[in-house]
């Protein structure tokens, strides 16, 4: 499971 | 991370923490929309969904931790402190948040990059993101004067968001195959929506008096 990219945003 | 988007993150708390302040200094809410603060507790709901199932950093836990307790603290305060709660303009904050709900739900169903239940909710909480600051500034435009406090908050919500618009080109030069239309699109909404508000703020802060709205 890989997550996208702007996931890491909040 | 880049400075843009930590700058962003920053101004976002500090944008919190000045409305916290006004609130409990001044134990006053007035101006400000109960509405749009429900509307950003959604969001930050159904956004952080993934807390419970995936790790980020501890930068990213944190943060996400601290949007949603404070809040959660600014609407308790809105409605339950006996003496905050009662200089809410509840007459003037009528927005039908309905209005804004339904579609970007709508749109969450019809366009997202995948078709599960975190997903579309963090896809429904980007797009509510866009419009949550509108009953905000509707209640601005209705009650004219815009004390300082309030004036600053929505400035730096403003920031905030003009930031991560920096932030978004500096990753897509920098970070190869860095692509997020859904975001990409719904943050410019987000920031354009905040445009005739930045006029107004600016020419208050030029000719060095208090913010007005035209009528």
């Amino acid at each position: 499971f890989k997550l996208r990219e702007d996931k890491d945003e909040l | 991370m880049n400075i843009f988007r930590l700058a962003g993150d920053m101004t976002h708390l500090l944008s919190i923490i000045v409305l916290l302040l006004k609130i409990q200094a001044t134990k006053s809410c007035a101006g400000v929309s109960l509405k749009t603060q429900e509307l950003y507790a959604v969001v930050f709901v159904t956004r952080y969904l993934d807390l419970f199932y995936s790790f980020i950093s501890l930068y990213n836990t944190v943060m996400k931790i601290i949007f949603l307790l404070t809040a959660f603290t600014i609407i308790w305060y809105m409605r339950k402190h006996k003496v905050v709660c009662q200089t809410y303009d509840k007459e003037q904050d009528t927005f039908r948040v309905l209005f804004l709900i339904v579609p970007c739900f709508v749109l969450a169903l019809l366009v997202n990059h995948e078709m599960s239940v975190t997903e579309v909710l963090w896809t429904f909480s980007i797009y509510l993101e866009a419009v949550a600051i509108l009953p905000q500034l509707v209640l601005l435009q209705r009650t004219k004067n815009v004390d300082n406090l309030t004036g600053n908050y929505i400035f730096m919500l403003g920031s905030y968001r003009a930031l991560y618009l920096v932030n978004w080109v500096y990753r897509y030069f920098t970070e190869l195959g860095y692509r997020q239309w859904i975001v990409w699109v719904s943050g410019t909404v987000q920031t354009c929506v905040y445009l005739d508000f930045f006029y107004y703020y600016v020419q208050a802060w030029r000719n060095n008096e208090r913010m007005k709205l035209p009528g």
